[in-house]
């Protein structure tokens, strides 16, 4: 497995703050669990209405999933299984190179 | 040679040093690699010039790749935009009118540190590699990272601005790739202005992404990165604008977050090839029309 296995169980999911509260929520726990992410490049280009991808580490996802199930934060899943999809973007001819 | 590389896979550090390389060695005519200086961890920062050689006066165009190290999509354009250019040359007429009347300066990787790291530690590392003893943190974003009074510049920005700097007079636009959004983006990104030359610059970019869509569809979103992404500041699209090159540009290549930074190899090709229309409309729209 590329990178030592390091994503299994790793998601990547998807929300739009739709107020200032929902927003002010999802900052704070963003600066408890130090998730990655993907867009906007930083948190402080979070507002109501942005689009917001992050990649959530294994240890974390109960956390922050619950989290936002209980702040009624509508969210979706992008990648269901990062590791799988580390390994599906090369084709096979590359992952023989590599490994 | 140029039908050996396979350009719909993505390549290591190692491997896209090695083609340059090769490049260099093998097309003496139209291309010229040389370093303009080393990044925080040593490695050399590898321009490839691309052009037919002239004592004359050329105006150039500067495409970085890989600024971000996770977007891998980017380096990936950066080799296949050399590959059309050296395989049409000779058959594309448009194509060598830019190598005739042009330079490209190429940086298919800006970041070495930070793309090297994101093959063998990390795959999602975006920033660079540098240690900062007044931070605890690793590395910064190389893209807010240009005259900012927030902190010093990188190495590789320095090497990259002050190359920009001694060719000002010959530069006439700089093309930033990144990932993913799907945007065609100029200035301002950090305030919400109109740049002077916003008419031809809207053009260029309506044109460029009209070119885009005819070749598989696909809808960017283009305009003032302030406006159409969000405000932020020390980018390099910013710096080089202000900086005299009148034409600046960053792409957001595909997708807009089903694969996001992990774009299948097997959607390089079409992202490329649809890029290149956006790019060479660009680049003849700016040879014709703008002042």
């Amino acid at each position: 497995h590329p990178y030592g296995n390091r994503y299994a169980g790793d998601k990547v999911i998807r929300l739009t703050p739709r107020t200032e509260e929902e927003v002010f929520a999802f900052k704070n726990i963003y600066r408890r669990l130090q998730v990655d992410l993907w867009q906007p490049s930083s948190i402080s280009y979070v507002s109501e209405g942005t689009v917001t991808d992050v990649h959530i580490p294994q240890n974390a996802s109960r956390t922050l999933l619950t989290f936002l199930q209980g702040a009624r934060i509508q969210y979706t899943v992008l990648i269901e299984d990062l590791q799988k999809a580390v390994e599906n973007e090369n084709n096979l001819q590359t992952q023989r190179n590599r490994r | 040679s140029l039908s050996e590389y396979n350009y719909e896979v993505y390549h290591s550090l190692e491997d896209i040093q090695s083609w340059m390389y090769h490049l260099n060695q093998t097309q003496p005519s139209l291309v010229q690699v040389f370093s303009i200086g080393r990044s925080y961890e040593g490695r050399p920062l590898f321009i490839l010039q691309l052009g037919r050689k002239s004592r004359a006066y050329k105006k150039a165009v500067w495409i970085d790749c890989g600024i971000h190290a996770r977007e891998w999509i980017g380096p990936a354009f950066c080799q296949w935009f050399a590959r059309e250019a050296l395989l049409t040359y000779k058959t594309d007429p448009a194509m060598r009118k830019m190598l005739n009347h042009l330079y490209f300066y190429i940086m298919p990787v800006f970041n070495v540190d930070g793309y090297h790291f994101s093959w063998t530690h990390d795959r999602f590392w975006r920033k660079t590699r540098s240690r900062n003893s007044r931070f605890h943190c690793r590395g910064v974003d190389a893209n807010r990272n240009w005259k900012v009074k927030w902190c010093e510049s990188e190495p590789e920005v320095k090497a990259v601005a002050d190359f920009l700097r001694q060719h000002r007079k010959h530069v006439r636009a700089y093309l930033s790739f990144h990932a993913y959004a799907q945007m065609l983006l100029y200035p301002y990104s950090y305030k919400h202005a109109t740049i002077p030359n916003f008419g031809c610059v809207e053009i260029a970019a309506h044109k460029a992404v009209k070119a885009l869509r005819s070749a598989h569809g696909i809808r960017y979103r283009h305009g003032p990165a302030s406006q159409t992404l969000y405000i932020s500041s020390g980018n390099s699209m910013d710096w080089a604008y202000k900086n005299g090159i009148p034409y600046a540009f960053a792409f957001e290549l595909r997708d807009t977050g089903q694969f996001g930074f992990l774009l299948p190899e097997m959607l390089i090709k079409p992202t490329c090839t649809e890029t290149m229309l956006a790019v060479k409309n660009i680049t003849l729209h700016l040879l014709k029309k703008c002042p």
